[in-house]
């Protein structure tokens, strides 16, 4: 990993994620690595689908990883680390995409997780009209973030304040949840103040777009659903096991 | 407050919980 060093307008709490972010070299080789296994009870050349949906449960078994390394995170019991993940998995799904599109910078094509490259067209073509939809709303969510010049520092803040956006009502120890929402706040408030003195409501204007990848999870998981009714999913999916779970 | 052990998912729960050990296979 990189060192971080830091400096005037560096919050230590956006120190402290960016040296707890994941090497993305490392995670693809991972899941690269268990979609080259057969699995038990799957066929050895699975559909794309079935494929992509293994894919998304490694991409979640790396989220998992990496917030269990997460200051106050792992300080909670294991119940309310459920809580906060049950209710923002597909959130962080959904970020996680959207940042590596950012990074990918191509309008016309999505870049996975495994570093495969996806032409729209392809999508368009192949991809079912609701997943189509889904990604081309992401497309434009990306545009924006990009627009706004979203960068590494804000995005692991971001991260971590969709991890810990939970009433508190639900959590056993609310306190330390609440606790955490503030100071990844001051600190996401404060980074942005320092270094795009010229685009005075980028804090805003970053937490407006929460609000969309929220809505973007929502409607992926409308679409999960979709395909689990129709037994389109695999068997044992991780993703399928949380949209079934008893929500908070 | 949280959710009990029927609605619980428990692919995540194997993830989180140190003393399981072993990652299950996912």
């Amino acid at each position: 990993p990189e060192p971080f060093s830091g400096g005037p307008g560096m919050p230590e709490l956006i120190l402290q994620l960016l040296q707890l972010e994941p090497d993305e070299d490392q995670v693809r080789a991972r899941i690269v690595g268990c979609l080259q296994e057969p699995a038990k009870g799957r066929p050895d050349q699975p559909a794309p689908f079935g494929l992509l949906c293994r894919m998304a449960d490694q991409t979640f078994i790396s989220i998992v990883d990496w917030a269990r390394r997460c200051m106050v995170f792992k300080e909670l019991e294991v119940a309310d680390q459920m809580t906060l993940l049950q209710n923002c998995w597909s959130e962080l799904l959904v970020f996680d995409h959207i940042y590596r599109q950012i990074q990918h910078g191509k309008e016309d094509s999505i870049l996975l997780v495994t570093g495969q490259e996806v032409e729209l067209t392809t999508v368009a073509a192949q991809a079912g009209s609701l997943l189509h939809s889904l990604v081309l709303r992401a497309q434009e969510l990306v545009l924006q973030l990009h627009a706004l010049q979203l960068d590494r520092q804000e995005f692991v803040c971001l991260k971590f304040l969709i991890l810990f956006s939970l009433d508190g009502k639900f959590l056993n120890n609310y306190s330390l949840v609440k606790d955490a929402q503030e100071k990844a706040n001051a600190a996401l408030l404060d980074y942005t103040l320092c270094h795009y003195p010229h685009c005075g409501d980028k804090f805003q204007q970053l937490l407006l777009c929460l609000v969309e990848v929220r809505a973007l999870s929502m409607q992926a998981k409308e679409y999960l659903y979709h395909k689990h009714l129709g037994n389109e999913m695999p068997r044992n999916n991780l993703l399928i096991e949380m949209l079934q779970a008893k929500q908070t | 407050p949280c959710q009990g052990a029927a609605g619980r998912p428990a692919i995540l729960y194997a993830l989180l919980s140190p003393s399981l050990g072993a990652r299950p296979s996912v």
